[in-house]
């Protein structure tokens, strides 16, 4: 329910003084998670696989999540779409640990991609498992492999 | 001069002590039509000069990087039930680096524009471009993370927000012959990356997690092209997404196996 308690908490005109946020008093009543105005999304690309290519040729570090609980965009989802890239692979699928549990799973693949899952998280990840998420996060930001024992 | 202090937030409502700093403000992105984002970045908890700096975006198109990433996902504090205090997230990401949310586009959360159209019209590109100035601008008022390593992360529809602003700072990087922005990597979760495989996999896990039959998501590979807008997809491939919403629709697809919030 932890929308609910943000909402309440962002609209709070002591909240929004001490965050310096709506200072102009925005026409749009209250504050949202996400946007009730914005109504017309004009350009959305089918895919963005092309750019991941890109990030590869050009040295950026690439690394793909997913939380294996979620329906929305769930792990089959991202695992059919790094299929239709047919890298080659530098690891095999195998679990990665932390505190002596499985956190999810991983596969690297050559030219600095690597794929993990975060088991038990759904799409918001961090939310529903934050020690796995920063533990993940930590080792993206080293460019370090996730520990495989 | 002056605005990164006027941005520093000295402390939030309900907020248990901490010894990291916080800031939160207004950067403009595009002058003319008064458009400008708001951001919240906190500082790391250790080492916040050597750390990199870590953009977080969140998805939607349409949801703040605030309400989720900042207060209920990897942000330092969530938010108590009474919706007045505060506590601390033990698994912050500032523990490794130093973490900037924004909300984008306008329209989102405290973002605005005094062109009204921009609250309403979106898009990648649009999106894409607002990010890079907001970055651009947002680095003039704390430049001592103007050469620091750079990464971008997100969630969701962030799949698409994160490439093509990883793209955007490429693209002027190479114009410039020089790194304006010092991109090391992106990290990307439950993203939407190409529309076709992440429809038929969002099917394919219902069915491989028992919550719709090997029969109906049969019949969706079969009956539907998923490259059509949802309007223009056969009655026989209508009828069998409508069984699967039936399926589904009592639980969180968010999280299968978690409560509903009442």
């Amino acid at each position: 329910c932890s929308d609910y308690y943000t909402i309440a908490y962002m609209n709070r005109p002591d909240v929004q003084k001490a965050l310096h946020a709506n200072v102009t008093n925005i026409e749009y009543a209250t504050w949202q998670p996400c946007s009730d105005v914005l109504t017309n999304w004009t350009d959305s690309a089918s895919t963005i696989i092309p750019l991941l290519r890109e990030f590869m040729t050009n040295d950026i570090r690439v690394w793909i999540f997913s939380g294996d609980t979620d329906g929305r965009v769930p792990v089959t989802s991202t695992m059919n779409s790094i299929k239709t890239m047919n890298l080659p692979i530098k690891t095999q699928w195998h679990p990665w640990y932390l505190n002596g549990e499985v956190g999810g799973y991983t596969q690297e693949y050559k030219g600095d991609m690597t794929f993990a899952t975060v088991r038990g998280a759904g799409h918001q990840v961090p939310s529903y498992e934050a020690a796995r998420a920063l533990s993940l996060v930590m080792h993206f930001l080293d460019g370090t492999d996730l520990p495989d024992s | 001069d002056g605005l990164k202090e006027n941005d520093k937030i000295h402390k939030l409502p309900g907020q248990p002590p901490v010894k990291f700093e916080q800031y939160g403000g207004y950067v403009t992105v595009d002058e003319s039509a008064g458009r400008a984002f708001y951001y919240y970045f906190v500082e790391a908890q250790r080492s916040k000069e050597s750390l990199p700096l870590l953009l977080w975006l969140n998805g939607g198109p349409g949801c703040s990087s605030l309400a989720y990433g900042g207060f209920q996902e990897l942000g330092p504090f969530r938010v108590n039930s009474d919706g007045k205090t505060l506590h601390k997230n033990n698994f912050a990401w500032n523990h490794a680096a130093n973490v900037l949310f924004v909300e984008s586009p306008a329209g989102v959360g405290f973002s605005y524009s005094n062109t009204s159209t921009d609250v309403k019209v979106g898009g990648d590109r649009k999106t894409a471009n607002d990010n890079y100035q907001f970055l651009i601008n947002w680095l003039k008022r704390f430049p001592e993370y103007k050469d620091r390593d750079f990464y971008i992360s997100g969630e969701s529809y962030a799949g698409h927000y994160v490439p093509q602003l990883a793209h955007t700072i490429l693209y002027h990087n190479k114009k410039a012959k020089k790194n304006i922005i010092n991109l090391k990597g992106i990290l990307i979760g439950n993203a939407v990356i190409n529309d076709d495989t992440d429809t038929r996999g969002m099917y394919e896990y219902f069915a491989s997690h028992a919550l719709i039959t090997d029969e109906v998501v049969s019949e969706i590979q079969k009956q539907c092209k998923f490259t059509v807008t949802e309007s223009k997809e056969s009655d026989e491939c209508k009828m069998a997404k409508s069984i699967a919403d039936y399926n589904t629709h009592n639980i969180d697809i968010y999280n299968i196996y978690a409560p509903r919030c009442h």
